[in-house]
């Protein structure tokens, strides 16, 4: 609550005209901008922290939490013997996904993606991820079904703006029918890529020609992946 | 004037020309129309704001001083095609680049601009326009939704209440855009979508254009006390829905009100490191 209601602090400070206009001194619109990314992250924060508790309650019903991973061992066959292992995952933001970075899509080996839709209708919406374009990535749904997807590069201008943090790749895929007010979550794993021998390439490296047949390579038999 | 390249899918496919511009729309009809988008910039008017006529543009003030450049003749482009997305990297210069993108499933054409940081080693402040072009005969007519709510109808050079005598032709014809502004004759519209609220207007028929990006070098004398001199890139989006008015299901204004929704109250992504666990512990 004392989150929220900071939040709506700085809204009110920055409903000022100045702020919507852009008439405000600089000095002035940076600290419009620290307020408001301040107040973004602690409602991020109590946001990861309420997802959590909704989390563990949900896939741990009746038992009590424990904060341990689940080991190897601990998959089960048969659910009247084995214990359920516990999940105990978090849901962060990542604030400079408009720049093409997030840490967690790029860095981890299996994550995963929850998409909330606040609108009071269904929708369908493309998921773009930014991710390493080294790897290949394999995006599943709830129900085990594999989802088309495609690695797509990033403008070097683009990634120029966080040139520490930007990837260069953004994986999309089309997240269908997200239900009213309510979310989906996609399991995503990344592999290595299947011609290990091959030269890594990357986009900027490449002849534009040799780029162009092997996007129309992948967009007319989505199994034979280019090696980059 | 033939199209080099063409992107699409089952709803309209957008073509190139050589010099990599977009150059026309082809809609799943089989009807073919113009459209192009190219960026401009305006320079900035200066004065010592001592009267009227010599008021500098501003962090209040849009003034052009009726100068108008093209940033680029020709355009380098990257085309990539797959199964889910099909896009058009454009670069018009060294500050000025844009992606256009068709997805397999939408009906409407996304433009992601990254403008900046605008030089300015010229002394010359400007203020970075994104145009789009068709054939359609707006007469005079276009619409914004400047108050948030409804699509206001803007006439140019023309006021509802009183005799306007226009002195500055651009600015006088610019108007608060909220998150959509359109044309549109008797059989076609063209609506084009903002990310953010922006300044856009028509200034021949069948055109549309928003400021996206503005570096100027003078204050304007209303009271900020500095010169609006961002040295940062700003990216951003446009989406265009273009279509016939007649017949069409869903109709464009249906189409203009769901993309505003979707796009205004677009999903959040939470990110989870899964690690730990396998895909079924998981499911």
């Amino acid at each position: 609550r004392s989150h929220l209601d900071y939040m709506s602090e700085v809204m009110g400070v920055l409903q000022h005209h100045d702020a919507i206009t852009g008439t405000s001194k600089e000095h002035v619109t940076q600290d419009y901008t620290v307020q408001i990314t301040a107040a973004l992250k602690a409602c991020s924060y109590s946001a990861k922290i309420i997802l959590n508790q909704l989390t563990k309650r949900q896939t741990n019903k009746d038992k009590p939490v424990v904060t341990e991973p689940p080991q190897p061992s601990a998959r089960y066959h048969d659910q009247a013997t084995q214990p359920q292992p516990t999940f105990t995952f978090d849901f962060d933001s990542c604030l400079l996904l408009n720049v093409s970075a997030c840490d967690i899509s790029e860095t981890k080996d299996k994550f995963m993606v929850t998409v909330y839709n606040a609108l009071a209708h269904s929708v369908f919406h493309y998921i773009r991820v930014p991710v390493d374009g080294n790897f290949e990535y394999e995006v599943t749904d709830y129900r085990s079904v594999p989802i088309t997807h495609q690695i797509i590069s990033v403008p070097p201008q683009v990634t120029a703006l966080h040139p520490i943090q930007a990837s260069g790749y953004e994986l999309v895929f089309l997240a269908t029918e997200l239900p009213p007010v309510g979310y989906k979550s996609f399991f995503i794993t990344r592999k290595p890529a299947r011609h290990v021998n091959a030269p890594r390439f990357r986009f900027k490296d490449v002849p534009e020609v040799v780029l162009m047949q092997n996007d129309e390579k992948m967009a007319s038999d989505d199994t034979q992946r280019p090696p980059w | 004037n033939s199209n080099v390249v063409s992107i699409g899918n089952k709803y309209f496919s957008i073509g190139f020309d050589s010099k990599g511009f977009l150059n026309s729309i082809a809609l799943d009809d089989g009807s073919e129309h113009k459209l192009s988008q190219t960026f401009f910039y305006y320079e900035g008017a200066v004065g010592d704001n001592r009267v009227f006529k010599n008021r500098s543009s501003g962090a209040y003030i849009f003034r052009p001083n009726s100068t108008e450049r093209f940033v680029a003749n020709q355009v380098q482009t990257k085309v990539i095609k797959g199964p889910v997305v099909e896009e058009v990297h454009q670069t018009f210069n060294d500050w000025i680049s844009q992606v256009i993108r068709v997805y397999h499933d939408y009906n409407f054409v996304e433009f992601e601009w990254l403008v900046g940081p605008i030089p300015v080693d010229d002394n010359v402040g400007k203020e970075v326009v994104s145009r789009f072009m068709t054939d359609i005969k707006s007469s005079n007519v276009f619409y914004t939704d400047s108050n948030g709510r409804e699509m206001i109808r803007r006439v140019r050079d023309h006021r509802e209440t009183w005799n306007l005598n226009l002195e500055e032709q651009v600015a006088g014809n610019y108007y608060p855009v909220t998150t959509n502004i359109a044309v549109e004759d008797q059989e076609r519209r063209l609506s084009v979508m903002t990310d953010r609220a922006q300044g856009g207007s028509s200034l021949q028929d069948g055109a549309v254009e928003l400021m996206v990006h503005r570096r100027l070098l003078h204050d304007d004398a209303f009271g900020v006390a500095e010169a609006l001199n961002h040295t940062h890139a700003i990216r951003g989006k446009h989406f265009l829905i273009f279509g016939k008015l007649n017949g069409a299901v869903p109709t464009m204004a249906a189409r203009e009100r769901f993309l505003q929704a979707e796009k205004l109250l677009s999903p959040w992504l939470f990110f989870s490191d899964v690690s730990s666990y396998e895909y079924e512990d998981w499911r």
